[in-house]
């Protein structure tokens, strides 16, 4: 019974679709089988791993959202990591918000889809745009966990409480389990003194939930997109590989105290 | 005649926010007189000038987003700078997509009260959020002219292609009179092959409208904030305050050459 695990912040540009790449890469790594979820109409995480230019009728997961989704064809596709697959995007999802809107159940059409998919992974993480809108909405519904990124700054800390209160209103209303599963640091500077303010008020609002890795800023997780690879394909010496390979262990170590 | 002007990339975290208070607050001290307005749900550029913990009752642009505001009282408060103003947002903001989706004219609902103000001011800059939803749509609408701001990375480069295809449909339907009128890069590290080359294809693309003004990556950019003032009264010598002079100057330039 695979876990699903949301990757949101509202905040824009604080990591999140570079830690769902780069944290599922290196869990497909640790053998375990995983899939991408992208809700984002950027599509970053799809050309992320290198799966954006395809047959403009390939399907995504704007046909899952809109189709009745309890039956049919479910577009998952392989990646270039062994373990690793994904549910990709496009821009079509743009207006899929404002169509599913009108639709029944419309905060759970994508969970529809990812409970058909639960049982054939050990992971699920799914990609969120930064906004609070129907598709964070659905994702936050068809998901167990949350995994928050944020980098040390002023307004991502700003951004907190309207995630946390976002949460908190998911929580009574649609999806009782959902729980913060950690919260990440992410392009971090250690050298600032605003890294090391803000980092401190984060630990002390959320305590033990704060990943004791850190992922440093290191260029070659801004490169590898580019090439279409996870970090660790792209340069595994690296400090952005190395970091998010120690994320993954510290993950499977939290898991398993669970 | 005022030039209304909105700083816009579905890109999240690109530095929009930082961009409009810094060139705006520039232009103030250089004795124009500058209105901010702020239409995204977060209100980073409300807390970016100090304005954000007032009253709970206080208005805020959601109310002429919803109210019918040909007539009325518009709530654009002073901030700490001579010569600049704010119309600020506060969370109620998030709800406003949704409902404008079902009022008349809802492209138009921002136009409406940008269009009373034009004449008290040299310029209005308009925070953007990162998506390209109905709060966007209403800021280009509203518009005379798109600033982009954008770092050298990958994930915003693969961007431009959807903002230039929104501003296009902009054009022919709602706002003939649109253009881009700059791209700004931000926070760069001109070390990193990666922005050289992304630079390159910025130049590219977009010719002369690429500022020769770039932002650096500076850490007084990411720190003002949190004091709640623009960079040129938190720190005027930062390397991060003499990039937005520069720039205040560059389009200074820009303008008297039109
Ligand atoms: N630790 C890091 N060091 C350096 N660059 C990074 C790091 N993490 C992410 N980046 C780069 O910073 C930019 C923002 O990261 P990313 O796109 O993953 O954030 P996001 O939260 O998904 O953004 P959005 O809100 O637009 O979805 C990207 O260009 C990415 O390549
Ligand atoms: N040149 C710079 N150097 C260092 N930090 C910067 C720079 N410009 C912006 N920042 C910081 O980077 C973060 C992102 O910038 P900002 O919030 O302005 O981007 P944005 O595009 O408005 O984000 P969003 O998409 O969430 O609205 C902020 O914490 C800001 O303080
Ligand atoms: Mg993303
Ligand atoms: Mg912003």
């Amino acid at each position: 019974m695979g876990k699903v695990i949301a990757v949101s912040n509202q905040k824009g540009g604080v990591g999140k679709t570079t830690t769902a790449i780069n944290l599922a890469a290196s869990l497909a790594f640790a053998d375990k089988r995983v899939l991408l979820v992208d809700m984002d109409p950027q599509g970053n995480m799809t050309s992320g791993v290198g799966r954006k230019d395809r047959d403009k009728d390939a399907q995504t997961v704007y046909d899952c959202l809109i189709a009745d989704s309890t039956s049919g064809y479910i577009p998952v596709i392989e990646t270039d990591v062994h373990g690793l697959f994904v549910l990709p995007a496009d821009r079509q999802l743009t207006g899929a918000e404002i169509e599913m809107a009108a639709l029944p159940q419309r905060e759970f059409r994508l969970k529809q889809t990812i409970d058909r998919l639960r049982d054939s992974y050990d992971y699920i993480f799914i990609d969120t745009p930064p906004s609070l809108g129907l598709l964070t909405l659905n994702a936050l519904v068809a998901s167990d966990a949350v995994i928050v990124p944020l980098n040390a700054e002023y307004f991502a800390l700003e951004g907190l409480a309207d995630l946390v209160g976002t949460l908190r209103r998911v929580q009574s209303s649609l999806n009782p389990g959902l729980d913060i599963l950690g919260v990440l640091l992410t392009m971090h500077d250690e050298r600032t003194n605003l890294a090391q303010q803000v980092t401190r008020e984060i630990r002390e609002f959320f305590g033990d939930r704060v990943y004791s890795t850190i992922i440093p800023r290191n260029v070659r997780l801004g490169e590898a997109p580019s090439h279409g690879k996870p970090v660790i394909l792209y340069d595994v010496k690296s400090k952005g590989a190395e970091a998010y390979l120690a994320l993954a262990r510290e993950f499977i170590t939290r898991e398993h105290a669970l």
